[in-house]
């Protein structure tokens, strides 16, 4: 472990948290994309099949557990308790053509042609564009309220933090992963606009307004 | 790439 992934972890939580206390507290999934947080409740759930099986440490278990309990508690408030607020006319992006990309990716380029390996591939190429039908959503409805940019900020920060963890390791424990690196880097680089448009406006109290 | 890697990352 290291700073800048402890960080980065710390980032991913606290985005989570941000999500389900907005939704939570507002009643309401207003400007939420469900499509984006169904396809992370599928990446935690491909990635951590070994929960059970393979014991890392306390703290890999504990957050894993709480990645997916709060990714599906997410689903929920969307989808059921507060499915009335969900902005299913905005939420159009087509998730197929994410999938079918990403299915044919992990079957061709992965460590090891095992269903486990697949599997972890397949999870950190979809995570790499499960934002997508959320940054096109916020782009449809041309804004963003506050919290939900916050959300997004740490959201995106989390894989950046990862970036620089990869960099530590690489030189320290001579240590990669080109799949992680590859789509991490993707990932991050698909938050550029949106954390340009935080920093300049954002952050000094202006509303974020996406070019629709 | 990386060998037998134990997955530790989340």
């Amino acid at each position: 472990m290291n700073i800048f992934r402890l960080l980065g972890d710390v980032s991913h939580l606290l985005a989570i948290i941000i999500l389900l206390l907005k939704i939570w507290k507002t009643r309401s999934c207003a400007g939420i994309s469900g499509k984006s947080q169904l396809l992370f409740a599928l990446t935690y759930t491909t990635r951590y099949l070994d929960l059970v099986t393979n014991f890392v440490s306390v703290y890999n278990t504990f957050m894993k557990v709480v990645f997916l309990a709060a990714s599906y508690a997410t689903i929920w408030l969307i989808y059921m308790k507060f499915r009335a607020t969900y902005d299913q006319n905005h939420d159009t992006f087509r998730i197929e053509f994410l999938l079918l990309p990403v299915t044919i990716l992990s079957l061709v380029a992965n460590h090891e042609f095992t269903l486990i390996e697949i599997l972890w591939t397949w999870s950190i190429y979809l995570e790499a564009v499960a934002i997508l039908p959320q940054l096109f959503m916020v782009s449809k409805t041309g804004e963003a309220e506050s919290i939900t940019s916050h959300y997004l900020f740490a959201l995106g920060s989390y894989r950046g933090l990862y970036i620089l963890n990869w960099i530590y390791r690489y030189y320290m424990e001579s240590y990669y992963d080109l799949i992680a690196i590859f789509a991490g880097i993707l990932q991050t680089v698909l938050y550029c606009d949106f954390f340009y448009l935080y920093i300049t406006k954002v952050l000094r109290g202006q509303r974020l307004q996406l070019p629709a | 790439p990386a060998e037998e890697d134990p997955k530790d990352e989340l």
